[in-house]
């Protein structure tokens, strides 16, 4: 469902070319839970950002559900990422202003969907945030806000989830119950890619990708 | 150094209060080396916060160098802020458009150090960033923000370092450079109090508090 052929991206700083990137080649079948390592500033989340249909690559091709993301116009990329694709940022990019339960709410308001606040409440309680409904987020932890952002991502039910380190702010008890959480969406037939920097979180899943410098160095599992 | 005495701190949200810390009881010595753990919304940033004098609590006194802060004016609190505490927060607080190497300066320009350029430099020299310098923090990966934030707290050397979450974005690698970095801090005398939920980062720590919605429940080490 997931297909990276020889993407490469780079930066412009100034004036000074930087390649995140280098040529990567990924698949990802249907039903894969596949987890996503590598040192700080090896190019995870640049590539997460890309198989999201939130960047384009410098060059190389992406096929999402065999389609050319390229192709697609920019009204088709935004519904391809509404109702196909559940992402949870690095930094959470939860709306200020706006409670838990209205962040949660937004995929359902722009996907149409009938009962959004009973959905995004019952996402919230499955993150274990029944108590902060009416919350902001400067009103939340760190790991709160997280794990709105896990339930937002999930509310409306996708068949592809991209978490980008969504334990990095939790003890391991929060993190094992997302983690099972995702573990049982896997098993229902979800697709899951997952980025950590966490071995407990990377056994979680079924295939493991190593990234340096901007390159896959090591895949392990089927 | 730090001394808390029945610390509350009630939030309100609309109209329903929240303890977020319930008679907390601290002590941490000059030259101490601290963790502070518990889990996700247990009160850690909350009370880091009073501790670096960002936030006043609801009742109970804190003495910070055997004063008691809710006695100090604004602008002593900024000063104690600046010159005797480096604050690492869970969420970075970077000027977003400014780049790396201006970010770390800032606590020089305050305090009206000399060549501040240079000890920003280092600084970020210090926590692998040697190549980031012009990087504004949204042309940055998520770990390498977290080490420009680290390089801030430290470059004015303060004898005070509280850090929240300071490896949460990081590889076991690039942490583990971050805690020896800390380490050698301790060793030459400086207090340091981190808060995290990884154990072996917080196995680096002489002393580990517990929190458990609001209070601390143990306390481990010397
Ligand atoms: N401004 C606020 N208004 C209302 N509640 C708040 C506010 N700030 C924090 N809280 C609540 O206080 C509790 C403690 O928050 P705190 O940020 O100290 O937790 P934490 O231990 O740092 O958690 P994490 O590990 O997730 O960062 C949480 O339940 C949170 O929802
Ligand atoms: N907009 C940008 N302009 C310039 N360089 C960038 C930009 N975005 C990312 N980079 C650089 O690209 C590299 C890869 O960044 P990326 O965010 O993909 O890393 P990462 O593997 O997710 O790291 P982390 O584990 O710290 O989150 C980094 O060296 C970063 O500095
Ligand atoms: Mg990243
Ligand atoms: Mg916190």
């Amino acid at each position: 469902v997931i297909e990276l052929r020889n993407i490469t991206k780079i930066y412009l700083t100034g004036n000074v070319e930087f390649a995140a990137l280098k040529s990567v080649n990924l698949t990802v079948q249907e039903g894969d839970f596949t987890a996503i390592m590598g040192h700080s500033g090896s190019g995870k989340s640049t590539c997460m950002n890309i198989i999201g249909c939130l960047d384009r690559p410098t060059s190389g091709e992406y096929l999402f559900g065999g389609e050319n993301v390229s192709k697609l116009s920019d009204s088709q990329l935004a519904e391809v990422r509404n109702k196909k694709i559940g992402f949870v940022f690095q930094s959470f990019n939860l709306l200020a202003r706006t409670s838990a339960v209205q962040n949660v709410e937004l995929p359902l308001v722009y996907s149409g969907a009938k009962n959004r606040r009973q959905k995004a409440e019952s996402a919230l309680i499955s993150v274990g945030l029944a108590e902060k409904f009416a919350n902001k987020p400067n009103e939340l932890s760190g790991g709160q806000q997280q794990r709105v952002a896990i339930a937002r991502a999930l509310v409306n039910d996708p068949p592809v989830i991209l978490a980008d380190e969504p334990t990095g702010n939790l003890d391991s008890k929060s993190g094992e119950e997302i983690m099972k959480i995702f573990k049982a969406l896997n098993e229902k037939g979800k697709t899951i890619v997952l980025i950590t920097h966490e071995p407990d979180i990377a056994a979680f899943a079924k295939k493991r990708v190593y990234f340096k410098d901007g390159e896959i160095i090591k895949t392990e599992g089927e």
